[in-house]
């Protein structure tokens, strides 16, 4: 029996909110010490990774790992009959379910759901426990300002990291420009901006991308970007006393 | 101005 109550439904609603419209169809698994999921893009250029742990849930079982196919448009469909101040359980009964039912719980209603699910046979990518040679924390907001405004200049947006901070540029055709985002240790923890710079990095993504990862900013006040040269970014989303939503995109590469 | 890398490229598959 597998089963999960979250204690802030909304929290939920929110991630699944966030990676909507990069995946379509996903493999959730759950085993003893939570709840993840990996999938890719349909262009197999971006990767969402989701980890929720087991200490961060209201009520957590998991006797067996099993491996729990959706899809998001139908989750959503579910989830959209939940108010964001319910309390959500997420629950199966057998060992190889074929639904996965929900229960929405506020303090004078109670909803019960369940979901069909699929088997998905999804390619899955062994991401290595690597050391980024930039991390940059800044807060989210501030992060999806800056690649929407540059995303109307151009689709490709550059990040180049120093010691000093970072910088976002862009070229395009009607012209270009750049934002540095200076470093600060202010008091206010979600207004920070932190540099961890061992080489610096210079590299290209498409704004797209990034403006469809944007949306899981509603998850943290403060977005992580982990970069090495010539290598595929990571950009972390710390789920307070959960766990994190990573988000993975290759880089552009110049000819 | 170039092209768009894959996942693949960097990551082995499981």
């Amino acid at each position: 029996m597998f089963e999960a109550k979250f204690e802030d439904g909304g929290l939920f609603k929110k991630i699944v909110e966030a990676i909507k419209e990069l995946v379509k169809n996903v493999n959730l698994e759950a085993n003893g010490t939570g709840i993840s999921l990996q999938a890719m893009d349909t262009s197999h250029v971006a990767l969402v990774a989701l980890q929720l742990n087991e200490k961060g849930f209201k009520k957590y079982r998991c006797e067996k790992s099993l491996t729990m196919g959706l899809s998001i448009e139908n989750l959503q469909k579910i989830l959209k009959c939940s108010g964001n101040d319910d309390q959500i359980t997420l629950r199966t009964q057998d060992e190889e379910p074929t639904t996965l039912s929900f229960t929405f719980e506020s303090k004078n209603r109670i909803s019960e759901f369940q979901l069909n699910l699929m088997s998905l046979d999804q390619e899955q990518l062994g991401v290595p426990d690597t050391e980024y040679s930039s991390v940059v924390r800044m807060p989210s907001n501030e992060f999806t300002k800056i690649c929407r405004e540059l995303g109307n200049i151009n689709e490709a947006i550059g990040i180049e990291t120093s010691k000093e901070g970072i910088k976002f540029y862009v070229k395009g055709d009607i012209g270009e420009g750049q934002v540095s985002v200076k470093i600060n240790d202010t008091e206010k923890p979600e207004e920070r901006v932190e540099c961890e710079v061992d080489e610096p990095v210079n590299l290209s993504f498409a704004v797209r991308y990034f403006n469809l990862f944007n949306k899981a900013s509603a998850l943290s006040s403060q977005v992580i970007l982990s970069m090495s040269q010539d290598q595929p970014l990571v950009i972390e989303y710390i789920i307070e006393e959960m766990g994190s939503l990573k988000l993975y995109l290759a880089p552009k590469i110049n000819d | 101005t170039g092209f768009q890398s894959r996942l693949e490229n960097f990551f082995g598959k499981t």
